[in-house]
């Protein structure tokens, strides 16, 4: 039975997408059976990883189509759902049903026998879509630059899910992203943030060229250079997941 | 009768407020009236103008709300109408309506006469109320960063602009953002951008610090470093949108 999992955070451009391409090709490496789910229109999971994919999630989650047919392998251990700009219509569909809350939810439970882990990748704003994967998800995993914006964005993505879910526990680990080591105003930051949620604050990944450039080329931060620091910070955040989640 | 234009981009962190903050403070200092319009329900823009309100784009919006105690004052020459998560309530309120499409279209109808130029800043993803921003809009600009989930989630503006009003010609300007001019990657993207995009592309805005510390002090560029390299940057853009869109 697997575990569902989403990255999010209400600001933009902070590092969900990489975050979600790492941890996940992270974990497979681990023997972990994960499915990596695209809920973002702009479909830059897919592209990250060099995959291609003839469906999509729209398929999966508004035309009932066959899981088989959506699900496409990307790396050993490693399967995933593309999205494309087709799911754009998806969020006027979904808000008009009944249960429009559970649209990918109900449509991840066929398939959450065959995996350990399912994690989702999440656009910036709160829409329909964004509303569905929280409300699916056991557990939360935020990333945040550490920046005023980007903890704002937190501290209204704890707002939300305290709306939807009637408590924040469900956010399990927050990640620290792009960080600078050598930036006081990033020190003092990161301090605050501890201060404010404890435990939860995972060690920092730290800013690193490698991570910007991977996606390009169609790989994870271990394919493309497994000895940067880029991979180093986010093997220590597989550990972290695996302890926390208590996948494996 | 003013003009309406919305800074978009589909990639979220690419810098939409920054530019509108800067330019809307650089034309106001150029004595054009300018009306800041905040869609995104994180609220950045008066926050990184150090602008508290009590009423919001919401009760403009979707409770008709009287525009006069809506409007604050930000600078001389520069109102707002700020934003919270109020606004995510109007997502699925506003998805329902008949002419959903035209919703801020209207609620700015009221107030065009007062000003030269309104501004409105938008979230990342396709929403209800981005849709709105692109409807109601002369003209569009958007800022993209010079990698390529950013030039991608470009295309997929265009794509967007084009479903819904036929033509991309209204997406007048692409200003390039965070640039880095030691960086041979970006170099080359942002020639590739000129290729396809020609004299729509503006001199880019280059990486500059005080850009980013500036918002935490509620500050415009103009008034946190008058002499940085950002300040002078949007100075240029600044000139380049008063001939292009035929302000003053
Ligand atoms: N630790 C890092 N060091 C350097 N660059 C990074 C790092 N993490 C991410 N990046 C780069 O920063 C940019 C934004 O990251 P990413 O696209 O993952 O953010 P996002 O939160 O998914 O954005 P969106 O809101 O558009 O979905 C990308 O170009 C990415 O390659
Ligand atoms: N030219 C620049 N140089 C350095 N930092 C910049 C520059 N422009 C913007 N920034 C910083 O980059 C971050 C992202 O910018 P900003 O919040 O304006 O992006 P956005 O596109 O509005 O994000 P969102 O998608 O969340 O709305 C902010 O911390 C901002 O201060
Ligand atoms: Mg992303
Ligand atoms: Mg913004």
């Amino acid at each position: 039975m697997a575990r569902i999992v989403t990255v999010a955070n209400l600001k933009g451009g902070i590092g969900k997408t990489t975050t979600v391409i790492n941890i996940g090709a992270g974990l497979a490496l681990r023997g972990v059976k994960v499915l990596l789910v695209d809920t973002d229109p702009q479909g830059n999971l897919s592209t990250s990883l060099g995959v291609t994919a003839i469906h999509t999630l729209y398929e999966l989650m508004i035309e009932a189509m066959d899981p088989a047919r959506v699900i496409v392998p990307a790396r050993h251990n490693l399967d995933i759902v593309v999205a494309d700009t087709t799911l754009l219509m998806a969020q006027t569909t979904m808000s008009r049903g009944n249960d429009w809350g559970n649209t990918l939810g109900k449509a991840l439970a066929q398939v959450e026998d065959y995996y350990d882990l399912i994690l989702i990748d999440s656009s910036g704003s709160l829409t329909p879509m964004n509303a569905n994967a929280l409300v699916a998800s056991h557990d939360i995993i935020a990333p945040t630059t550490v920046e005023p914006f980007s903890v704002r964005g937190l501290e209204l993505l704890h707002q939300q899910v305290k709306n939807m879910k009637d408590s924040t526990d469900s956010i399990r680990l927050i990640v620290p992203t792009m960080y600078d080591p050598r930036s006081r105003q990033a020190l003092d930051l990161l301090e605050g943030l501890q201060r404010q949620y404890g435990n939860k604050i995972t060690q920092p990944i730290r800013v690193n060229v490698k991570l910007s450039e991977s996606p390009m080329h169609g790989k994870s931060i271990f394919e493309y250079d497994d000895e940067s620091r880029g991979a180093e910070d986010y093997r220590v955040l597989v550990d972290r997941i695996i302890a926390t989640l208590n996948i494996v």
